[in-house]
């Protein structure tokens, strides 16, 4: 969990 | 999406617009370091490789989509382009770069939150980001006469940086489980790195005077 929320920054 | 990380990415983006405008307005890249223009080149096809894999958002998409472009479009003009290509400070941008890769790869490969090519390749961009501006750092301190667009350049790319920092505060009171700490550490270094600049800067524009840096 989280990993793809940390994905979403440029 | 929240205030800081929109303001935090217009940052960014105003920042290559200043570049290429300085380079295609002028014909010139003089005090531009092409070191840390290829390090960025690095760092974007690194940490971009998802725009094959996953889908976040158009937004998102197109910014990488003009990162990667412009970038490589600043190294295109300044390798190959007829009248820019002279213009570059070759003799004076000698940051030996390698010194800069080879330990953010070995530590993306000690360092990471997944053994994977892709996690490991989006971990030395995240590493790599960091310390990419210091070739840029290091030419400005060997330029006698900065220009205006060159300081504004740096100065909205440390900008980008510092807003990020207030994004990642903000997400981490807004949202549950929002950690990143590979991110975090990388990011507040990468800012630290600025702030000798940023001295210097609004020094310079309350003096209003000609920006320079001491060697």
């Amino acid at each position: 969990p989280g990993q793809e929320l940390v994905k979403d920054e440029l | 999406m929240n205030i800081f990380r929109l303001a935090g990415d217009m940052m960014h983006l105003f920042s290559i617009i200043v570049l290429l405008l300085k380079i295609n307005a002028t014909r010139s890249c003089r005090g531009v370091s092409l070191k840390t223009q290829e390090l960025y080149a690095i760092v974007f096809v690194c940490r971009y490789l998802d725009l094959f894999t996953s889908f976040i958002s158009l937004y998102n998409t197109t910014m990488k989509l003009i990162f990667l472009l412009s970038t490589f479009t600043i190294i295109y003009w300044m390798r190959f382009h007829k009248v820019i290509r002279v213009t570059y400070d070759r003799e004076q941008d000698t940051f030996r770069y390698q010194f800069l890769i080879l330990p953010c790869f070995l530590l993306a490969l000690v360092l990471n939150n997944e053994f994977s090519a892709m996690e490991v390749l989006w971990t030395f961009s995240i590493y790599l980001e960091a310390v990419a501006i210091l070739p840029q750092l290091v030419l400005l301190q060997r330029t006698n006469n900065i220009d205006n667009l060159t300081g504004n350049y740096v100065f909205l790319l440390g900008s980008y940086r510092a807003l990020y920092i207030l994004n990642w505060i903000y997400r981490f009171m807004t949202e549950p489980n929002y950690r990143q700490y590979l991110v975090w550490i990388s990011g507040i270094v990468q800012t630290i790195v600025y702030i000798d600049f940023f001295y210097y800067y609004i020094r310079s524009w309350r003096n209003n005077e000609k920006l320079s840096l001491p060697a």
